[in-house]
């Protein structure tokens, strides 16, 4: 039988309640983790140190609980419908792609499951697309200055071709058509052979 | 404008400008980051060659002049807030980092946090005026963030009431801190104290490496720039290598912790209060995470919309390089990060300046979460937006490896976020740590506070699977 959790893969609340989930699980088997070390005898520091995996792993946990529920508090503060809805779109992303990329955490936690992890590869799909028509109006808005951005491919206007060909003729190598090297090395090369 | 990005433009379904305000922290914040900005931008002066044209010395040159004019005009110009000075600084350096970094991020905010009111009196005027520039040598070239493991020495002599520093081994030539090379004529050394035959652990001391009128090095220095990095060339990272060098009693800062004329050392009443700067150093690493993940995403998904290439449908025309699911795959995860760490970037900001009025009060009863959080936040954020720098470049295909993308120069730039002010895996440990300790208080029965709090919830609301 399918087993199901209380995970609503399209409540922004609920995949911050998996995330603070997963972190205190991490943390509590870190915290196990170094107890079974002490529980054999070693030492303090070196039970922290045969722990450290599963301590850096809790610690990644706790920081990405904290970034998905900074996103959610910050939505909860948007009160233009449209920017509301495309900046949810991006924290559903977020989160579920999170999720994704560490399912092992939330299958090993008990707060998905198999079926639940196929639906969030569907979601995730679905974002994707609600999300393209955006995507340049969505990087327009951090608002960078071709100037400050210094990219040829990245330019405002998207004329990327004739100045990144404009750039190449800049570099110093092209300042002579016949660079030096040749008279001094080749064509003496080419004399003598 | 190019079509196909002008057509991207028509499609969107929400007001661009309020968005940036939002980013910005509202429009009159837009409004003035974007005057600031054209200061940069409408100057003359501020016309520079692109810094991949020019060899590392070249760069390193105009560096200095841009830092050298930038404070000039930063007079001219009156701007004193130092959130608008960080935003016109950000407009003239671009991708690329500042000659003399060092000297406004670290030298003289520990001039301001650590010298007592004599030494304000003498030092911050000849370092705001720049007849000392500064670094911070702390790190050294066997020591980094273990910092009880640093080995330069400072002695005590009663008798001539001065410190001697020394670099005792090679291991302990300060090495890495940025304008330390060429550019400054004083640091402030990071050093074991020991005084009346006892270490007192590491203090801060103003130390003279050059001449202040020919800027050559001075007796019982040796210093030079550390060479060729992976990026930073604008940056001369130095070492710095003392040979038994004098200096008076005064220069040791001693707002907290003192040496007494006769050698007497006087306790500082906090271990914490070096805690403020490291936090508010690493919420600048979090926005800068966000900014570097905000510049990649804009050149990798505005190229992604003029590049065409391939076939979707046989026979119909080359789509958009943005139409494959792959490309959004790969892109839209990151902008949805940039947008993420952007938020958590305001909020570190926010509760930094909040708690900083409690510390000055001597209420510092935030500050171990604060620390603690921002640790791992830097690491999380840092490591997450390096691998994501990385995805838009190669998303850009042969273009991407150019450096005339930018996207090489913001990897290079931004992956020593990831090692410095504290290597990533001991930033993430020492977050560990306050979480067990929270952990083991929450198992205790204790309320705890904050955003630690749900370790106490954990235990009763933990989602389970039922059986349907």
């Amino acid at each position: 039988t399918a087993r199901t959790t209380g995970l609503d893969i399209n409540d922004l609340s609920s995949l911050v309640e998996v995330y603070k989930l997963r972190a205190a699980t991490l943390v509590e088997l870190a915290a196990k983790s170094i107890q079974k070390e002490l529980q054999h005898n070693k030492r303090q520091e070196d039970a922290w140190n045969n722990s450290a995996i599963d301590l850096v792993r809790a610690s990644d946990a706790h920081c990405h609980y904290v970034v998905v529920k900074l996103f959610a508090d910050k939505l909860a503060g948007i009160d233009a419908a449209s920017i509301h809805l495309v900046l949810l779109t991006l924290a559903r992303l977020y989160a579920l792609h999170g999720i994704s990329n560490n399912s092992g955490d939330f299958l090993q936690a008990g707060l998905l499951n198999g079926s639940q992890l196929l639906e969030i590869t569907t979601r995730i799909k679905e974002l994707l697309s609600e999300l393209r028509p955006n995507a340049v109006a969505l990087v327009d808005a951090f608002d960078f200055h071709d100037r400050m951005l210094n990219s040829v491919l990245g330019r405002y206007d998207g004329n990327v071709y004739d100045h990144l060909f404009e750039w190449a003729r800049r570099s110093p190598l092209n300042s002579t058509e016949v660079h030096e090297s040749y008279h001094k090395y080749l064509e003496p090369l080419r004399s003598k052979l | 404008m190019n079509p196909d990005i002008l057509n991207e433009r028509q499609k969107a379904t929400f007001d661009v400008e309020k968005l940036t305000n939002i980013l910005n922290g509202g429009p009159e914040k837009t409004k003035r980051r974007r005057e600031i900005e054209s200061m940069v931008l409408n100057d003359p002066d501020f016309k520079y060659e692109d810094p991949n044209f020019l060899s590392r010395s070249e760069r390193y040159d105009q560096a200095v002049r841009k830092s050298a004019q930038m404070i000039l005009k930063l007079r001219e110009y009156g701007i004193a807030d130092p959130e608008e000075i960080y935003c016109y600084k950000r407009m003239f350096r671009g991708n690329f980092q500042e000659a003399m970094g060092l000297h406004f991020v670290m030298f003289i905010p520990t001039l301001y946090g650590q010298c007592d009111p004599e030494q304000s009196k003498k030092w911050l005027p000849l370092a705001e005026s720049y007849q000392v520039l500064g670094t911070y040598a702390q790190t050294e070239l066997g020591h980094g963030t273990h910092l009880r493991g640093l080995e330069t020495t400072a002695t005590y002599d009663p008798n001539t009431r001065e410190f001697i520093l020394n670099s005792p081994t090679v291991s302990s030539i300060k090495w890495w801190p940025g304008g330390l090379g060429k550019t400054s004529n004083h640091a402030i050394v990071l050093a074991q104290l020991y005084t009346q035959g006892s270490c007192h652990g590491l203090h801060a001391f103003i130390v003279p490496i050059r001449d202040m009128n020919t800027h050559k090095p001075l007796p019982g220095i040796v210093v030079g720039d550390i060479g060729p990095k992976f990026g930073f060339n604008e940056v001369d990272n130095g070492f710095l290598k003392l040979d038994h060098v004098r200096i008076p009693r005064e220069n040791m800062l001693m707002k907290y912790a003192k040496v007494d004329p006769d050698g007497t050392y006087v306790k500082p009443p906090s271990a914490k209060l070096t805690y403020g700067t490291m936090v508010f150093i690493r919420s600048m690493i979090v926005g800068e995470s966000a900014r570097a993940l905000a510049k990649s995403s804009t050149i990798a998904i505005r190229y992604s919309v003029v590049r065409h290439q391939s076939e979707i449908r046989p026979g119909a025309p080359e789509p958009q390089i943005l139409d494959y699911q792959t490309q959004q795959y790969k892109l839209f995860p990151v902008l949805a990060m940039a947008y993420a760490f952007t938020f958590v970037g305001q909020y570190m900001n926010e509760t930094y300046h909040r708690i900083s009025g409690d510390i000055h009060q001597g209420d510092f009863s935030e500050l171990p979460e604060l620390h603690a959080l921002s640790a791992g936040l830097k690491a999380f954020t840092t490591w997450a937006a390096n691998s994501a720098i990385e995805v838009c470049r190669m998303s850009c295909g042969g273009h991407g490896y150019s450096r005339s993308s930018a996207l090489p120069d913001i990897y290079v730039e931004f992956t020593p976020t990831c090692t410095y002010e504290g290597e990533n895996t001991v930033m993430m440990l020492q977050t560990a740590r306050y979480l067990m300790k929270s952990y083991r208080q929450a198992r205790a029965g204790e309320q705890l506070h904050g955003i630690v709090s749900y370790l106490n919830e954990a235990e009763h609301q933990r989602i389970q699977p039922q059986l349907v």
